[in-house]
């Protein structure tokens, strides 16, 4: 189902950027 | 105890809702330390994009539906999604300039969650509407039972034969494939269990439906036969002596068929409709 997937892909993004900031502040801790 | 019900939603929330609780997590290790958080425009910008392609499909799945639910609910759940986007937006902005701001990264883990719990509803909803599709082949083959117990001649019954083949055994071979596939989607072992059962019960008396209103109605033509054909007092002493016990028995045999496959087309119904483990052990409590 298309909805599905776009709403995979949001969740794909998402977590690109959450792990953008967790890997920035992991570093920093 | 699984979170989500379903596998699909599972697989697409739960990675997800580990990395926004990872996060909130290192926010309140560091919350004073005055971190630097990266530049996450483009992130967000990714984000926004799939929330936009997110909406159009959405308004493009409510516009082709005919479940009036989905078209009432859709449209608010992309409001949230959309909203949290923008949340995003704004906290990737704030944090772009003043990469320590704490107030920036409390609007990103809102955001996050925002995001998080959104899909979760849309999910929800869309899987609900899909749900209610099940139901409604149930429902068909329910309609059928109830023309079931109207069937008192044999002419009746080869028109019920007749029909039955051309449009109970494909909706039953549907419901069967539709519910089997839904068994397998399900997270909660005694969902599916409950569910595994109540279909192989209706597939069992699928075929003692046929042979139990054939056994009624021979019955029921034999004995208007006799009325028929022979004195009207003599008929009656046959029929109460001899044929009296054996309509009975035909009758109480066809209408345990009929409602006991009403019943656990009844329980496929309900059990496609929980969500929640609870929600079965409260009712097998009761």
């Amino acid at each position: 189902e298309q909805i599905l997937e776009a709403a995979k892909s949001i969740t794909n993004a998402a977590g690109a950027l959450i792990s953008a900031a967790t890997s920035a502040q992991k570093e920093i801790a | 105890m699984p979170v989500f019900h379903t596998k699909t939603i599972e697989s697409i929330l739960e990675p997800v809702a580990q990395q926004v609780s990872r996060l909130v997590i290192l926010h309140e290790e560091s919350a004073d330390d005055g971190d630097l958080m990266p530049d996450l425009s483009k992130p967000v910008q990714i984000v926004k994009s799939a929330v936009d392609n997110l909406v159009n499909v959405g308004h493009e799945t409510c516009s082709t539906s005919t479940d009036d639910l989905l078209r009432n609910e859709m449209p608010q759940v992309l409001v949230r999604v959309n909203q949290a986007s923008a949340l995003l937006i704004d906290a990737a902005q704030m944090l772009k300039y003043e990469p320590c701001s704490i107030k920036g990264r409390q609007m990103l883990i809102e955001g996050a969650r925002y995001i998080l719990q959104g899909i979760s509803a849309l999910l929800l909803t869309f899987d609900e509407s899909e749900v209610r599709k099940i139901g409604i082949v149930c429902q068909h083959v329910l309609n059928h039972l109830a023309h079931v117990e109207k069937i008192e001649t044999i002419e009746q019954l080869v028109d019920f034969v007749k029909v039955s083949v051309k449009n109970l055994t494909p909706i039953l071979t549907r419901m069967s494939k539709e519910v089997d596939l839904r068994t397998t989607e399900l997270t909660h072992v005694i969902h599916r269990q409950l569910l595994t059962r109540s279909l192989e019960q209706v597939k069992t008396l699928t075929p003692l439906l046929i042979s139990s209103i054939n056994v009624y109605v021979t019955s029921k033509h034999t004995g208007d036969n006799i009325f028929d054909s022979i004195h009207f007092y003599l008929a009656l002493y046959i029929i109460i002596i001899v044929g009296g016990h054996c309509i009975v028995e035909s009758i109480e045999n066809r209408d345990y068929v009929i409602n006991k496959m009403s019943d656990e087309l009844g329980e496929i119904i309900r059990i496609l409709q929980l969500t929640t483990i609870d929600d079965v052990l409260l009712n097998e409590f009761d």
